[in-house]
């Protein structure tokens, strides 16, 4: 998180705020309601208190306007820049501009006012942008379908107006680093030859082009993905990847979520209904066979038969000895499967049925 | 597997990185003439920060990616004081 230059801060904590006026996409009450759940994200954390004037001066003026509006920082018509906020202070200090040359919305189509809001009242109470991309305070406007802050700008607003007196206050959303040596997985698949590792909101890439792993949201690629996904595979031959989570799973097909998804995975692919969850999947482009484990146990599916294995559910400690009873996560490269649970990698061999390393879980991030 | 660029997409984006940078940047707009600024220190200064922010590769450079970036919508603040 970054403080705005010379730490402007409130010195009171019972701020005062007016909607001066309001943008015709959405109606009156939508814009009040998604204003008033932006200010609840920061008084959640903090001692700050934030009550609605009907009229007059308040200390957080909130407007829609467009192009020049006279206060130096002319708008730009359609998206570029989207809205902007003064850091706190007497008059134009803490006000809050959206551009009303933007459809504002109060759902994920562009622009959610709600998490434009949220970003500027960061600026209004004296937070300038983070680098943190997963922070609601990082520049570019990125709506991953919920609105929350992440432990970042938690941190800032508490070091410049301390934590909030509710003992049940919220932690926020961590954003993963690729070299915390901590790192855990969701899933991993591969995808048309590289690597796809999934935490939380977020995906993490790493191939042989580019030394630096990218992270960023899920949204970016699969927008109506829902977030901790916790278990994916690759199904090569028909060049789709698929996601479970739940008892439901998505097919994608490159950034398309094919038709008719999400699915059960009960009626699609014959698990008993005592399975709730699949902890990690993998598929074998070769054999075609399909490795699904759950818990200490594991399924396998023929792919080109469309059925369950006879047979199945077997131990995975019997068949993979060495891997522990669960699986996070896994994926097969070059014959040999690779197997995440915690902060563990195996690289196992399939057939002899050894283990030939153990390392890190994210040391395919050349750390 | 980017492709060539039309001549004229270049001169857009040349003209779309200047204006980036003086926004967020704090990057001078001396008024000189945009096509010797391309190169000049300040503009490839200014564009390192910006990508070092962002965690793109520190190019200075407007490669395809960085001009992803610059074009997606944000907010109005600048990211460095001014």
């Amino acid at each position: 998180f970054v403080l705005t230059q010379g730490n402007p801060r409130w010195e009171k904590t019972d701020l005062t705020y007016r909607i001066e006026n309001y943008t015709p996409d959405l109606s009156e009450a939508e814009v009040d309601h998604a204003i008033e759940k932006a200010f609840q994200l920061w008084s959640n954390v903090t001692p700050l208190t934030f009550t609605k004037l009907p009229a007059g001066q308040a200390d957080i003026m909130i407007s829609f306007v467009r192009g020049d509006h006279h206060d130096n920082s002319p708008f730009d018509g359609s998206g570029g820049n989207l809205a902007h906020a003064f850091q706190p202070g007497p008059g134009i200090g803490g006000d809050a501009h959206f551009d009303e040359d933007e459809r504002w919305t109060n759902n994920y189509r562009d622009y959610n006012l709600y998490r434009v809001a949220a970003h500027e009242l960061g600026h209004s109470l004296g937070l300038s942008h983070s680098t943190d991309i997963g922070a609601l305070m990082y520049p570019n406007y990125i709506f991953s379908g919920d609105v929350q802050l992440a432990q970042d700008d938690i941190n800032g607003i508490q070091t410049i107006y301390g934590p909030s007196k509710n003992p049940t206050q919220p932690t926020g959303s961590q954003t993963p680093e690729v070299c915390d040596s901590k790192l855990t997985f969701d899933a991993i698949t591969t995808i048309r030859g590289e690597l796809m590792f999934f935490k939380d909101r977020f995906y993490m890439r790493a191939n042989s082009v580019y030394p630096e792993v990218e992270l960023n949201f899920i949204s970016v690629f699969w927008p109506s993905l829902p977030s901790g996904i916790e278990a994916a595979y690759e199904l090569a031959e028909r060049d789709e990847i698929r996601f479970f989570k739940g008892s439901k799973y998505w097919a994608v097909l490159g950034q398309d979520v094919l038709r008719g998804y999400p699915k059960d995975i009960h009626s699609s692919f014959g698990f008993p209904r005592t399975v709730k969850h699949i902890d990690a999947a993998v598929s074998e482009e070769d054999t075609g066979k399909t490795y699904f484990f759950v818990a200490n146990k594991y399924w396998r599916y023929d792919e080109y038969k469309r059925s369950m294995d006879a047979g199945y559910p077997k131990m995975i400690a019997h068949d993979f000895p060495g891997i522990g009873h669960k699986v996070d996560a896994v994926f097969k490269k070059d014959g040999f499967f690779y197997f995440f649970h915690g902060t563990r990698q195996y690289k196992f061999d399939a057939k002899t049925k050894r283990i030939l390393s153990l390392q890190k879980a994210n040391s395919w991030f050349n750390c | 597997h980017s492709f060539p660029v039309a001549p004229e997409t270049q001169q857009q984006d040349v003209e779309t990185v200047q204006k980036y940078l003086e926004k967020y940047y704090d990057l001078k707009d001396v008024g000189t003439h945009i096509e010797r600024r391309r190169n000049s220190g300040s503009v490839v200064e200014k564009l390192k920060q910006m990508q070092e922010f962002f965690g793109l590769r520190v190019t200075g450079k407007p490669d395809a990616e960085t001009m992803k970036v610059m074009k997606q919508p944000r907010c109005g603040v600048p990211d460095v004081a001014r």
